[in-house]
């Protein structure tokens, strides 16, 4: 869940 | 980071300069589809709207600057600057069949239930069919300038760049986020037609014209 939260991808 | 999503990422950026090259360096914006660039506006400012919330890298950040910063200045190229070379007649695709259904969509489909989420999975469905104007155009035009077909195969070449990134990421990271992956396939796909005929003609030296 938290992974997907912050979006690290542009 | 890798090196599915790191030239995935620069042929983005390819794609974005080149359109701006070309409209910049010919003064004209003939054969190019305003909408989809707005659309493409519309994609980076509901995803980086978390530039104000989370600092994830530099790298991260500018990128985000440059690609909102070279969409609004197309957009304002296509509809200010250039307009005289504007070919609004044949850009004719009902956007508003994309945006608002999208919107529904992304109000049902996400993975969280908060105004930045609920953004991001917009532009995450809304970027897998934003290049259909474009591509409609096209079809209505039955040509396109070459340079065009080199923008739009970088275009292309990086959502799918981002589906390798995605396997790897699942792999190595078990990482993965399902609404960017099937949106990533679905836009990949709209590409597939004119992968091949960017293969089969403009790679051969031909001129891009579909059978009208």
């Amino acid at each position: 869940k938290a992974d997907e939260a912050t979006h690290d991808e542009l | 980071m890798n090196i599915f999503r790191l030239t995935g990422d620069l042929s983005h950026l390819a794609a974005i300069i080149i359109l701006l090259l070309k409209i910049w360096k010919t003064r004209s914006c003939a054969g190019i589809s305003g909408k989809s660039q707005i659309l493409f506006a519309l994609v980076f400012t509901t995803r980086y709207l978390d530039l104000l919330t989370s600092f994830i890298s530099l790298y991260n950040t500018s990128m985000k600057f440059i690609y909102i910063g070279c969409a609004y200045a197309t957009v304002y190229m296509i509809y200010a600057k250039f307009k005289a070379t504007y070919d609004g007649n044949h850009d004719t695709f009902r956007v508003e069949f994309l945006v608002v259904p999208i919107g529904g969509l992304a109000f049902l489909v996400n993975h969280d239930f908060s105004p930045l989420e609920i953004l991001w999975t917009f532009s995450i469905y809304l970027e897998s069919v934003a290049i259909l104007p474009q591509l409609f155009m096209i079809s209505k035009t039955g040509e396109a300038e070459t340079i065009t077909t080199h923008y739009l195969f970088f275009l292309g070449l990086y959502r799918a760049l981002y589906l390798m990134n995605w396997i790897w990421r699942f792999y190595f990271e078990g990482f993965f986020d399902m609404i960017a992956i099937v949106a990533g396939v679905v836009q990949t796909i709209l590409y597939c037609d004119f992968f091949y005929l960017y293969v089969t003609k403009v790679l051969k030296g031909k001129k891009l014209s579909l059978p009208a």
